[in-house]
């Protein structure tokens, strides 16, 4: 079974097309292996994004240098999963 | 195990094979509603059930519904059971949902992507796509909602097997898919299609594969307003409209574009909700909150399917 512990969700905004092209770029990086849970769509809008533990000093990094907010919209997402499989055991019981 | 329909927890999320037998119990409550037919095999050869709600008469007019084509959306399956259960619940209590039962069929594909929501339980949470293995690569899967023939492998839709959006070897190459368009094509009659996904709070209508706008546009805007409208109207979760191309990108090869090629002229996409940023995580505590306002905005849908035969 695949683990997420550290893994985190990001929740960036662009500003402009140019940095959504960058997110873009972002996503076709194979090696960081980040997940758009919500794609980048137009300025403005929320671009969901799950950064595995290990690509996480690297994309924040990206982010920072290119000027582009974000938010960290998921601490953990072990964390969530282990509640929500917690909570699907109590439901069986 | 759930033993009956009426101890069943809808407040929680559940395995496959809870799914499963939960729509045997929903059956056999209903006997005289509620039937299930298998319309073909996932490509780990897991049944594809899908649920029919029908009244009597021969070929009537349908309405399809599907939830949880991307394995990953548990909130859309779970949706899905309270949903199929308010149908079956509310035939002859709900006067709307008398009306459609009384002169339409509903077929309702509550686990659109069987394989994919299994490995999800079991493997990897984060699965979307389907389960099939690509010949070319070392990634497996392909995304079941880029594999119809609109548009097929154009902008919006990767041709990289390892992408989330990886359309597939050519139109239909999922049997997930290849069922659905068979069933579709057989049926003939169906004259309204509805597909449910999360998250983001959007529900879209065609095309998601060209900027040209389909030329029912407009009666399709409007019945997005009201639907979302009704939605919003309980919880007030704030929800967007339009066409898929002009709402959020482009993406061609998508499930509704294909059914209004094919002259479904009411066809609709569902996100549903995350309002508290959860994203897939979504608490089970949201499952029917979530249900019972996409409840407002499906029978809005219905309803008007009911009323403007064509």
């Amino acid at each position: 079974e695949q683990l997420f512990v550290g893994d985190q969700v990001l929740r960036i905004t662009a500003s402009d097309e140019e940095q959504i092209t960058l997110l873009r770029v972002l996503g076709e990086q194979a090696e960081l292996q980040v997940d758009f849970w919500r794609h980048p769509t137009s300025p403005g809008q929320p671009a969901d994004l799950r950064v595995p533990f290990p690509s996480l000093q690297a994309v924040k990094i990206f982010l920072e240098s290119n000027s582009i907010s974000y938010s960290i919209m998921i601490e953990d997402v072990q964390e969530l999963l282990d509640e929500e499989k917690k909570t699907m055991t109590k439901s069986r019981r | 195990v759930e033993r009956s329909t009426s101890t069943f927890d809808f407040a929680s999320y559940h395995t496959i094979d809870e799914i499963y037998y939960w729509m045997d119990m929903l059956v056999d409550d209903h006997p005289s509603l509620v039937s299930k037919i298998q319309i073909g095999q996932s490509y780990e050869n897991r049944p594809l059930y899908v649920l029919k709600f029908s009244t009597g008469g021969s070929n009537r007019s349908a309405i399809w519904l599907d939830t949880g084509i991307h394995s990953r959306e548990w909130i859309t399956q779970a949706t899905g059971i309270w949903t199929a259960n308010k149908i079956a619940k509310e035939y002859g209590q709900d006067p709307s949902v008398t009306a459609i039962l009384d002169s339409m069929d509903i077929f309702f594909e509550i686990v659109t992507n069987p394989d994919g929501f299994a490995f999800t339980h079991s493997s990897n949470r984060m699965w979307r796509k389907t389960r099939s293995i690509n010949p070319s690569s070392h990634c497996v899967g392909v995304d079941p909602n880029r594999n119809w023939d609109a548009g097929f492998g154009g902008p919006g839709a990767s041709g990289n097997p390892c992408s989330e959006t990886y359309h597939g070897p050519y139109a239909n190459s999922e049997p997930e898919v290849k069922a659905i368009v068979d069933f579709v094509k057989n049926h003939g009659n169906i004259k309204a299609f509805v597909s449910i996904h999360s998250y983001s709070q959007l529900l879209f209508y065609p095309y998601g594969y060209t900027s040209t706008p389909v030329p029912d546009q407009k009666e399709l805007d409007q019945i997005s307003k009201k639907a979302v409208a009704a939605l919003s109207s309980l919880y007030g979760t704030n929800y967007k409209y339009g066409s898929i191309i002009t709402t959020i990108y482009q993406a061609s090869g998508g499930t509704i574009d294909w059914t209004y090629n094919q002259g479904i002229k009411y066809s609709f996409t569902f996100e549903l909700r995350d309002t508290g940023r959860y994203g897939f995580l979504l608490p089970a505590k949201e499952i029917v909150p979530t249900a019972q306002e996409t409840w407002l905005a499906l029978k809005v849908i219905m309803l008007h399917a009911r009323n403007h035969p064509y």
